[in-house]
């Protein structure tokens, strides 16, 4: 599934 | 961080304060859709909701900040601007935006990455702009006027979002493991609205003639 890493873009 | 998603970031900054300049200098918003802008305005606050309890580094914040405070000054000047409310083309803007907001809204109940009123609205946000520009494009098609400086608002904010393709296959190519399918196909869809508009705005620009829309 999706990396569900820190939303770091705008 | 990479070249491609800081030209991006850029390119939809630029955009806004193109759009600002327009109706600050010519007192004018004309061809411009109050109802893309109020959409925006949505797709960022509901974006944004992190900027109250993470920090990812001082560019993300102050770039968040800045597109929350012009998004809702171009809406304060559409609306309560006593010069420039008047030339808002409110007849003519009239996109139906809750056929744009529930489908959003009931796609990002069903595919998100967790269910949680944050990531959902996140998510939310992440489907309402691939389709935030059709009120301004349908806008377009009506009143035929491009004037230049909108036409240009309408191409870097779709270029900003291509440059994020971009960014988003060096960033799979170069971080391990990267992946954000909900955000890539939303992109995609989102650059891909606008290819018709591309298509005019630059064979205007290549016969260096007043750019056009078909009737």
């Amino acid at each position: 599934d999706d990396t569900k890493e820190v939303k770091d873009e705008l | 961080m990479n070249i491609f998603r800081l030209a991006g970031d850029m390119t939809h900054l630029l955009s806004i304060i193109v759009l600002l300049l327009k109706i600050q200098a010519t007192k004018s918003c004309a061809g411009v859709s109050l109802k893309t802008q109020e959409l925006y305005a949505v797709v960022f606050v509901t974006r944004y909701l992190d900027l109250f309890y993470s920090f990812i580094s001082l560019y993300n914040t102050v770039m968040k900040i800045i597109f929350l405070l012009t998004a809702f000054t171009i809406i304060w000047y559409m609306r309560k601007h006593k010069v420039v409310c008047q030339t808002y083309d409110k007849e003519q803007d009239t996109f139906r935006v809750l056929f744009l907001i529930v489908p959003c809204f009931v796609l990002a109940l069903l595919v998100n990455h967790e269910m949680s009123v944050t990531e959902v609205l996140w998510t939310f946000s992440i489907y309402l702009e691939a389709v935030a520009i059709l009120p301004q494009l349908v806008l377009l098609q009506r009143t035929k006027n491009v004037d230049n400086l909108t036409g240009n608002y309408i191409f870097m904010l779709g270029s900003y979002r291509a440059l994020y393709l971009v960014n988003w296959v060096y960033r799979y190519f170069t971080e391990l493991g990267y992946r954000q399918w909900i955000v890539w196909v939303s992109g995609t869809v989102q650059t891909c609205v606008y290819l018709d508009f591309f298509y005019y705005y630059v064979q205007a620009w290549r016969n260096n003639e007043r750019m056009k829309l078909p009737g």
